[in-house]
């Protein structure tokens, strides 16, 4: 999930569509790449009884390379059913110092995940609102991104900041990057903006625009304080149809690969 | 304005508070310090016509400490009545690598202001969704923080590690630097949640949250479209009144000063 514009909805997407496609019996693992925390927080996690983090992943690689095999799945906790979770700290900010001198810095991410590919059939990572370097080992280790947008002004105007950093990591790091779907998030129907932005939205990403409207909800914004995902703790409401309507739709995109 | 929670309102609250002091007679200057330029485009510049932006200060201060007297105005464009704009472009990404090996690389911020002191009554500077060394130049540079908040779960994860940092920089950097005040935005006032939160906020604050609630308004997210801030385009809307309203409040508070 990437969009250096704050607030668009990137977490919230990852927790529910991540537990969508664990409920849907995918092994699923949700890394959460932002120091922020909220997709740790959002599945109910005590940050203070945290054993191992994201950072620690960057630590042990950095230092020393040969080691992939064990510290990511030391640090991954089981959350629900066919879900693992790879949780973040505010220690987590600390590894962009620590990443700036590493040689091949915007591949530790992609070394990390390489031991446990076998091990699921998907893995949703969480960014923050920046294009620095976690979201940027966040590109270098994926095979697709899901740009979740808010339709208003501001959430135009980063687009196309989003798209150059996209094709020079795609030209100098990793080949196969590209977006597959932007996701509407908070949409409004009756806003005459919402409409206006929708249409700019399609002319630039055409069929990339995911059916699923996600619409504003107040049920989404209030499973985290419960520590569940909506689509577990309120499964009827519009906000949790939606995102499983898009479980299904991204399944559907990616069926065969 | 800072908050390392994205999509909370610091762009909305910038503009339109800065625009407000400068239209009861106060000769303002904003300073757009994100990378993502809304504050720039707020006020309907064209980014490809800018000739000098806040990168241009930090390269020239870093390069050159002795140079401060004439960069900073250099840059600074007339946008309305009492009201100059320094503005940002996705240059100002390129500070971060730059300003890491800068001697008093949290200072060049307060460096750049120092020659300006006695040509503004105020200055407001809206901050990027980050903790990282442009925000922190930002606390170097302030008197007082205005915290903008949406009364979120996810909002109130983030406080605690916001007030760390504070600590930190008023310890090693800025002995004066508080939180002058904490403004609510996007109230819901119907919402359980929203109530909920507005409580926390106020045990945590006390008498620092301020008394202007800034509800949901679509007029303060149209505005932007229309390079004009909403207290100048929609100026009996809601939101362009809790705006005024949270200016007088500020304004009444900082007299004297
Ligand atoms: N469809 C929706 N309806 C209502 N509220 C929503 C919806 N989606 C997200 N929210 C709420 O809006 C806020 C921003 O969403 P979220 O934190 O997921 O965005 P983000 O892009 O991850 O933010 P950041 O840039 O800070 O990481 C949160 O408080 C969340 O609960
Ligand atoms: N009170 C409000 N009512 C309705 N919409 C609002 C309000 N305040 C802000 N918005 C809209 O919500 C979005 C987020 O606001 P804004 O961009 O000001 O937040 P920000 O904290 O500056 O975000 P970022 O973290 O990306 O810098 C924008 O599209 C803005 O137009
Ligand atoms: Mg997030
Ligand atoms: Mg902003």
């Amino acid at each position: 999930m990437v969009n250096q514009k704050g607030g668009v909805g990137k977490t919230t997407t990852a927790v529910n569509l991540s537990h969508g496609l664990a409920q849907s019996g995918m092994r699923t693992l949700l890394i959460d790449c932002d120091p922020q925390g909220n997709a740790t927080s959002g599945f109910g996690l005590d940050k203070s009884k945290i054993k191992g983090t994201l950072f620690d992943v960057f630590k042990v690689l950095t230092d020393n390379p040969d080691e992939p095999d064990s510290i990511l799945s030391d640090v991954t906790v089981n959350v629900r059913e066919n879900l693992d979770l790879v949780p973040a700290t505010l220690d987590l900010a600390g590894a962009e110092p620590l990443l700036l001198n590493a040689v091949g810095k915007e591949m530790i991410l992609r070394d990390a995940l390489s031991v446990v590919e076998d091990k699921y059939d998907w893995v949703i990572i969480d960014a923050p609102p920046s294009l620095g370097i976690l979201t940027i080992n966040i590109m270098g280790a994926s095979n697709g991104l899901i740009v979740p947008m808010q339709c208003e002004f501001y959430a135009l105007e980063g687009l196309s900041q989003l798209i150059k950093t996209i094709d020079i990591v795609r030209r100098r790091i990793n080949p196969s990057l590209l977006i597959e779907m932007v996701v509407l998030t908070m949409v409004d129907q009756r806003s005459k903006l919402t409409q206006q932005v929708m249409e700019e939205v399609h002319t630039f990403f055409g069929d990339k625009v995911a059916k699923t409207l996600v619409p504003r909800n107040v049920r989404l914004s209030e499973a985290p304080g419960h520590g569940e995902s909506a689509v577990e703790l309120f499964p009827s409401s519009k906000g949790a149809m939606a995102y499983k309507e898009l479980t299904d739709e991204v399944l559907k995109l990616c069926a065969g690969r």
